[in-house]
């Protein structure tokens, strides 16, 4: 995936999806 | 805050155990760096489990953690 989203932004209330998406 | 405590964490599910564990460590780490505690928190919670149980019970183990996350986040930055 693209490095420009790294890190993945942890929300309270929004379910983690950690990196699977990138 | 209320405690978590290792049996609350595996007695959840595991994506629901990341988000707890994410709950836990955002307002510490808002506390020290505000602007990036929300990418802070998520390179953290790509650490296993049972380690970011063992940062709960030790401040300095996750304070490591803490500042190795700004300089990746900064260098990635930069």
């Amino acid at each position: 995936g693209s490095s420009i989203n790294w890190p993945p932004e942890f929300h309270p209330g929004v379910p983690w999806k950690g990196l699977q998406n990138i | 805050q209320e405690p978590l405590t290792a049996s609350m964490l595996t007695s959840a599910p595991p994506q629901e155990q990341k988000q707890m564990l994410g709950k836990w460590l955002l307002p510490l780490i808002q506390a020290m760096h505000p602007a990036l505690a929300g990418k802070i928190t998520g390179m953290l919670l790509e650490i296993d489990n049972s380690e970011l149980l063992h940062m709960l019970e030790c401040p300095q183990s996750l304070w490591s953690k803490v500042d190795e996350a700004v300089a990746m986040l900064q260098a990635h930055q930069a």
